[in-house]
C-alpha cells in the first residue's frame, strides 16, 4: 500500500512533564493521570515506553504534554502522586512543540518515518519524543526548532501549500 | 468538547523491540529505523520517550513493534545498528498485543484515558507501553491479557457491539 502524505500539523505552547522511575505495575498509570483529569487539565499526548529492571524493580518513565499555561499546576499534582508512588523524580520542559506528518496508508510506515527523521537530522534537530500511528508520525522537539522542522518536512515531502497550524492537533 | 468513543481496536501477533540506552542526538532515530524500512519490515508503532543523563550522556530507549514473524530479522538488524551507536542492549518481547480506544473529541482526553487505565488496572493488566493521540488511546500489553482487556473496556465504555478486530489497526 503506497503511503499518501496529506500534510504537516503542529502544536506549540506545549509543555512536557515526565515522572521518572515509576513502578511498572498495574494501577500506576491511573494513579498518575487520574488527578490531572480530575483537575480539568487538558492533556495532548501521553507516552510511556517499556520498563527496565533497576535494582530488581521494573521502572519506567511516564510522560504527557499539556498547554504551557498548565505546566505548574500539572507539575504540582504529579509531584504529589510521584511521592506516593515512590517515583524518583518529576521533570519537565515547558517549551516544546509537536510536529506531525499526517497521511494515510502509512501502515508500514518505516520508510516514511525514516525519511522524516533523516530530514530533521540533516537540520541537526533532536527528536525528544517520537510517537506514531498508521495515520500520523509525531515528534516532540524544542520550540525553537519548530519553524526549521516544518520547513524541512515541507521540502522533503514536497508539500506545496504552506504548512497549516492545526490548533486541535 | 464531549468525547465520543466509537470503539475498540486491537492487533495481536505483534512483537516489541527496544534498543536500550541510545544516545539522544540528532540522527540516531534515522540510524535505527533506516535499515528496518530498507529491509521492507513493516513497523506498526514507534515509541521513544525523553532521555535521561546517564554518566553525563543523555540516553533514551527506542522502541517499535513489528509482526511476530519479523521479530528475528528486525532484532538482527537492530543489534548491528545498536553496536555501531554504542547502545547498551537490544531487548524484545515477541508476544504483545496493542489495544486502542478509538473516538473523536478526545482532545482533553485525560479523563477518558484515566477511565481506560482504571478499567485495565482493575483486571490487574499491566500497561507495557502507552501512546495516545486525540483520536486514539493505545496501550501495549502481553498477548495473554488481550481478551480480558477488550472485555474490560467493552464493559467500561458500554460498547454494545462485539469488539471488532481491526487488521489494519
Ligand atoms: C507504568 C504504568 O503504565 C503501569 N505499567 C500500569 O499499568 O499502570
Ligand atoms: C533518540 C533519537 O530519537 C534522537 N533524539 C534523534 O533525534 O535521532
Amino acid at each position: 500500500e503506497e503511503p499518501i502524505i496529506s500534510g504537516i500539523a503542529f502544536t506549540k505552547d506545549e509543555a512536557q512533564l515526565t515522572v521518572l522511575g515509576v513502578p511498572d505495575q498495574p494501577g500506576v498509570a491511573y494513579a498518575l493521570l487520574g488527578p490531572i483529569g480530575e483537575n480539568n487539565i487538558e492533556v495532548d499526548m501521553i507516552l510511556q515506553n517499556v520498563s527496565e529492571l533497576t535494582d530488581g524493580a521494573p521502572l519506567t518513565d511516564f510522560t504527557f504534554t499539556v498547554h504551557t499555561g498548565d505546566f505548574e499546576a500539572a507539575k504540582a499534582l504529579l509531584e504529589k502522586s510521584a511521592a506516593d508512588l515512590g517515583a524518583r523524580q518529576v521533570s519537565g520542559e515547558s517549551g516544546v512543540a509537536k510536529v506531525s506528518l499526517v497521511g494515510v496508508g502509512m501502515r508500514s510506515h518505516a520508510n516514511v518515518a525514516a525519511r522524516m527523521f533523516k530530514a530533521l537530522a540533516n537540520e541537526n534537530i533532536n527528536l525528544r519524543m517520537i510517537s506514531t500511528t498508521e495515520i500520523k508520525i509525531s515528534i516532540v522537539i524544542e520550540t525553537k526548532y519548530l519553524e526549521l522542522a516544518v520547513r524541512a518536512l515541507h521540502d522533503e515531502f514536497e508539500l506545496d501549500q504552506p504548512p497549516q497550524k492545526v490548533e486541535s492537533e
